[in-house]
């Protein structure tokens, strides 16, 4: 079983 | 002020088709090189992002960097005026509230002008780390279109699996499973090959099925069918797509608009509970 990921626990807000 | 003068509508009304169904209102981001945007969707999981590159207009001025606050349901309106084969003009004062268009028939018998109200949006931008993928897959749009329609036939999210064999795509749901497998295929990859001539990104040389896979490592990859289908409305804008992936990190997913630029899509992963 998988869950969606977001952006955000990827990709920085500067 | 900006004034940018494109000498085919169709190209703008597709990236804002592309686009209108995944982001509500951004920033376009105007500088003497080009107008670009970038916006996250409401639930943090996909990116949509463009380039229209000043060389690729007609004509193309930008005095000073502007932003401009667009609603998307309002262009893609205002586009839906325009013939696919007119000229636009796209126009804005500094510090204006509008955004002016001319659309100009190719014989410039008909000339219309039109305009929207801009926002102001607090642009909220991510910062994407340049990062090189271990697996870049390129297809043709259409064949990846159809994947991805197929693969939403049965299930929510395709899982794809890319190795030296080839990629593939498999999905299941309450009806049953189903997976494609593309070989890799060397028609579209013989830039190596010493024939010359063909600029590079360039489709020349690739079949309608055929599939090209760069791999520097495995890659098992599990990505939501919705927001993919969402992607491929890009699919008229350009003959190939390039899907560039690594291992539990956003895929990026990749159009190139003729000579002007690009749409790119980031879309987060699955990952296991």
């Amino acid at each position: 079983k998988t869950q969606q990921s977001t952006l955000m626990s990827f990709f920085g807000t500067p | 002020m900006l004034e940018a003068r494109l000498l085919q509508a169709s190209i703008l009304k597709g990236i804002v088709e592309s686009v209108k169904d995944l982001v509500r209102e951004a920033n376009f981001d105007c500088s003497d090189s080009g107008i670009s945007f970038q916006a996250m969707d409401e639930s943090n999981v996909a990116l949509s992002s463009f380039l229209l590159r000043a060389e690729g207009f007609e004509t193309y001025r930008c005095d000073r960097n502007l932003s401009l606050g667009v609603r998307f349901s309002s262009l893609s309106k205002i586009l839906k005026c325009a013939n696919n084969d007119d000229i636009v003009v796209i126009r804005a004062e500094d510090d204006a509230d509008v955004l002016n268009f001319v659309f100009e028939s190719p014989d410039e018998s008909k000339i219309s002008e039109y305009q929207i109200k801009l926002l102001d949006i607090d642009g909220e931008h991510l910062s994407i780390p340049e990062q090189e993928f271990d697996c870049v897959i390129k297809m043709s749009s259409s064949e990846f279109s159809k994947l991805c329609r197929d693969m939403t036939l049965l299930g929510q999210t395709v899982v794809i699996d890319a190795a030296k064999e080839g990629v593939k795509f498999s999905t299941y749901g309450d009806i049953g499973a189903g997976s494609v497998l593309y070989k890799h295929s060397s028609s579209i990859d013989d830039s190596s090959s010493g024939s010359g001539g063909k600029g590079r990104g360039g489709s020349g040389g690739m079949s309608a099925r055929g599939c090209s896979i760069e791999l520097r490592e495995p890659v098992s990859l599990e990505l939501s069918l919705k927001y993919l289908n969402n992607f491929t409305k890009a699919a008229p804008l350009s003959d190939y797509v390039v899907i560039s992936a690594s291992n539990e990190i956003p895929v990026m997913v990749q159009f190139d608009v003729g000579d002007i630029g690009y749409i790119r899509y980031y879309l987060a992963p699955q990952i296991k509970d």
